[in-house]
């Protein structure tokens, strides 16, 4: 049988979840007939995964090695652990290569018309800078933090398209 | 601009990825 997957999200106030991470949850349950659940960071009660002693992926939605990637996810995953999950932790999915294609696909369709620039969320330990050199070397696009696209003037002459790497709006 | 998982093709590709985990 397939592990049940635990979606680990940032979530927004009291533990919201966007609805268009509901719906990625609802389509693998419909369409890919997987057992999965969500959880979000900002949730302080999360309910405990019911799913028998069935083995747990732990995959977190996360596309930088920020802090949440860091820090909180270890803590989610020593939790469930000591809750007596059996559970793996998959890497974080801005780390996974079928998802840096996906986006590497988007750029490419968009190519021939704009030229593509990619904004993040500032991040700033060495583990994030090494990370965002390799992925600007992948993608082969320019990175800009947020702040940092803020306060380019040049960015209207280069006439760049900017796609906010976000999963839901910020 | 969209956030990625409203881009449809963005969202449709993460949930194969993710349908298609062991």
């Amino acid at each position: 049988p397939h592990y049940h997957l635990h979606l680990l999200v940032h979530g927004s106030r009291g533990g919201e979840i966007h609805p268009s991470l509901l719906s990625l949850v609802d389509q693998l349950k419909r369409l890919k007939n997987r057992s999965v659940s969500i959880e979000a960071l900002t949730d302080d009660n999360p309910e405990q995964i019911d799913i028998g002693n069935r083995s747990v992926f732990l995959v977190p939605l996360f596309l930088l090695p920020g802090s949440h990637v860091c820090i909180d996810v270890p803590k989610i995953f020593n939790r469930l652990q000591e809750e007596g999950q059996n559970i793996k932790l998959f890497p974080f999915l801005g780390s996974f290569k079928p998802w840096l294609s996906l986006i590497d696909d988007l750029i490419t369709s968009q190519r021939p018309f704009v030229k593509p620039a990619l904004i993040h969320h500032p991040i700033s330990s060495d583990t994030a800078s090494v990370f965002l050199k390799s992925l600007e070397k992948f993608l082969n696009i320019p990175l800009y933090s947020w702040s940092r696209w803020n306060q380019d003037t040049f960015k209207k002459e280069k006439n760049y398209l900017p796609i906010p790497y976000l999963l839901t709006p910020n | 601009l969209k956030s990625l998982l409203e881009i449809d093709i963005i969202h449709r590709g993460l949930v194969n990825i993710l349908g298609n985990l062991p």
